[in-house]
């Protein structure tokens, strides 16, 4: 494993704490779009179902476990907690989600590594991943206002996205025959959806303000 | 086959 790889892993576990803690001390989830944590339940249990086929190190099992139990806990958090889902902003979390699904699993029975049931839902879990965060940027987008621990979170998320790039470079150029192209594609497009939300969120830190979307 | 070495990333 090298340095961007760990860095990416920490960030995208950063993330989850952030939200997790967000979510915890403040008893709200305001700001935070559900479908966007559904989707990403749907992808790490897709992905990971090799968990029961495959043992690649006490470190991968110990992650894809944690990201499994913390997306869906956040997800039954949104839904069941007498307190939490009080503040779920309903009327702004509207993206049509079903499509980000069945366009990812359509682009899986086309393109993916082997034609097996495990090879289709581990690209289709890619995919829809690229696509993931959509629900919860339209929703900041609505909301105008963007919290500090919500901000932060989709900041960490990006960041995740941008350290895997580099991993994947460095991996190119150190490892011979290294190709990634259903992940690094698929990459690229998530990490460009953030440009937009990083353009804002540097503004913003740079002027030391609030954070705030354009309509 | 390098199929297999691609699932050690999260």
């Amino acid at each position: 494993m090298n340095v961007f790889r760990l860095a990416g892993d920490m960030t995208h576990l950063l993330s989850i704490l952030l939200l997790l803690l967000k979510i915890y001390a403040t008893k709200s989830c305001s700001g935070v779009s559900r479908k966007t944590q559904e989707l990403y339940a749907i992808v790490f249990i897709f992905r990971y179902l090799d968990l029961f086929t495959d043992f690649i190190s006490v470190y991968n099992t110990f992650m894809k476990v944690v990201f499994i139990a913390s997306s869906l806990a956040i997800v039954w958090c949104m839904r069941f907690h007498p307190v939490v889902r009080r503040s779920y902003d309903r009327e702004l979390d509207t993206f049509r989600y079903f499509f980000l699904v069945g366009a990812s699993f359509a682009l899986a029975l086309i393109w993916h590594e082997k034609f097996s049931v495990q090879e289709v839902f581990w690209a289709f879990s890619i995919y829809l991943e690229a696509v993931a965060i959509l629900p919860q940027l339209v929703l900041l987008q609505r909301s105008g206002n963007v919290d500090n621990l919500t901000g932060q979170y989709v900041f960490f998320l990006g960041a995740y996205r941008a350290f895997y790039i580099l991993n994947w470079i460095y991996r190119y150029l150190t490892e011979p025959r290294f190709t990634r192209w259903i992940a690094g594609t698929s990459g690229v497009v998530q990490t460009a959806l953030y440009a937009d939300f990083f353009y804002y969120y540097f503004i913003s830190w740079k002027n030391n303000s609030k954070l705030k979307l354009p309509a | 086959d390098d199929v297999d070495d691609t699932k050690d990333e999260l």
